[in-house]
């Protein structure tokens, strides 16, 4: 019943005592709070419907249904606490697990996800997604990135240059992220920074989500000649979401600063040392 | 002798949307992999000779591929070891290093040979295994390197804690 927490100075993020998902992550140096709920989910793919006999694979993407399904509501987890660094590792399933981790003097809170072998054996694909649900009111609105570049303004259901006929509710919302995606009230900014490039989306109001992994059983016609499906037990995938929580006013050099130091991480190199001098000649 | 080039041309063909989106065949997906591999090879000798250059020491680096699922067979063995960090970015920037160790406690100095602090972390997914990680942060200057020296301690050593000579220096 104890509320299990982690923080430093600048970031508390808190966890449901009941479920062990994330619930409310909180800026302490701009004295914010945004209730987040932060979970992984997954869409079942279509192998083709009464509409279209399109079915989602390499190049397409197409749930058989808009609402994904959790991969489980609530994780078992565990918290590592030491001088340098504090973790909360939740394990969702089998397949799906992640460590949510706070270093000292970071302004932002660490997610590192690992999802597979994801299991095919009731013979439906599935599309994973990291998915985080906030009360910001976002009005439809939501922001991806142009290869680090610029930041564009994605609509739901809409877009700039022609009228838009919706006929895939989420798929039809998915943009490319390559770094990052946010959402904001105005006010309040969400920010998260993905360390490869991904497929995103805000298919609700405050809702924002990341696909992290798909394993599909059905080719989806479009050339590849077979489905996404790795032979043998499958890919496992470890990956990093890095979140900010800011206001609007401040988000844009926190997220790009941190944008440069994942992007251009520092490189390790180990060697046992005590080697000879080297020169030129 | 080392060379990138063979990196380079994979990293070419690799901008390739198949490449990129996942979008080919398991059999083209293997086949990238394996271009990607072979030009890592002679890459790597390139790198470390540039590192022996601007460190001045002719070591036998060791690059530890699977850090991101916490496998580094130097850092799990040797009771001594360096740690080079190079910074490619142009600002100095404060990192959290994490490698994978056995169970124990360690000396880590920076490069004036300054003790480190350091905690070793024994997370629930690596307790079965017999394994942990161990973290300091380095301090690493802009578009430069830092060493870090990081040494088992015996329950005598550890008990003492007396610092030892400072490791070699860097820029």
């Amino acid at each position: 019943s104890h509320i299990l927490a982690i923080e430093n100075e600048y970031i508390r993020a808190t966890f449901s005592p009941k479920t062990g998902l994330l619930v409310e992550i909180e800026n302490l140096e701009k004295n914010l709070v945004l209730p987040v709920q932060q979970a992984f989910f997954w869409y079942n793919a279509s192998v083709g419907d009464r509409i279209s006999s399109q079915a989602s694979g390499a190049y397409i993407f197409r749930p058989s249904q808009q609402q994904p399904l959790p991969v489980r509501r609530w994780a078992q987890t565990q918290l590592v606490k030491t001088a340098l660094v504090q973790e909360v590792h939740q394990n969702f399933s089998a397949w799906c697990s992640q460590v949510v981790r706070l270093y000292p003097g970071q302004r932002h809170l660490e997610l590192e996800w690992t999802v597979g072998p994801i299991p095919v054996g009731d013979s439906w694909g599935k599309e994973v997604i990291s998915r985080f649900d906030t009360s910001l009111e976002t009005d439809g609105v939501f922001y991806t990135d142009s290869n680090g570049r610029e930041i564009l303004e994605r609509r739901r259901d809409y877009r700039p240059t022609w009228n838009l006929n919706q006929t895939e509710p989420v798929a039809g919302n998915y943009y490319p992220v390559n770094t990052r995606i946010y959402i904001t009230d105005g006010k309040v900014q969400l920010t998260v920074l993905t360390d490869r490039s991904q497929g995103g989306s805000s298919v609700r109001d405050g809702s924002l989500e990341l696909m992290v992994h798909r394993r599909l059983v059905k080719d989806d016609r479009r050339g590849v000649g077979e489905p996404l499906l790795e032979s043998g037990s499958g890919a496992w995938v470890r990956g990093r979401h890095l979140v900010l929580l800011d206001t609007v006013q401040t988000a844009a050099a926190g997220h790009r600063l941190l944008a440069e130091k994942e992007v251009l991480a520092p490189q390790v190199v180990l060697s046992q040392g005590g080697g000879a001098p080297y020169n030129l000649r | 002798s080392g060379n990138s080039a063979p990196l380079n041309e994979a990293m070419a063909v690799l901008q390739h949307h198949d490449a990129v989106s996942g979008t080919s065949r398991q059999h083209v997906a293997d086949d990238y992999a394996r271009q990607l591999a072979e030009g890592w090879g002679p890459c790597e000798v390139l790198l470390s000779n540039a590192l022996a250059w601007l460190s001045g020491s002719k070591d036998v680096f060791t690059f530890c591929l699977n850090l991101n699922i916490s496998i580094c067979p130097l850092s799990q063995k040797a009771a001594s070891f360096q740690v080079t960090v190079y910074n490619p970015l142009a600002r100095k920037v404060d990192w959290m290093v994490r490698l994978p160790v056995t169970k124990g406690v360690f000396l880590v100095r920076d490069p004036n040979g300054r003790t480190v602090q350091s905690s070793v972390v024994v997370s629930p997914s690596t307790e079965q295994k017999d394994l942990s990680e161990l973290l300091f942060s380095a301090s690493v200057p802009a578009l430069g390197f830092s060493v870090y020296s990081v040494d088992l301690l015996t329950s005598r050593d550890a008990q003492a804690r007396t610092p030892k000579p400072r490791p070699k220096n860097s820029s």
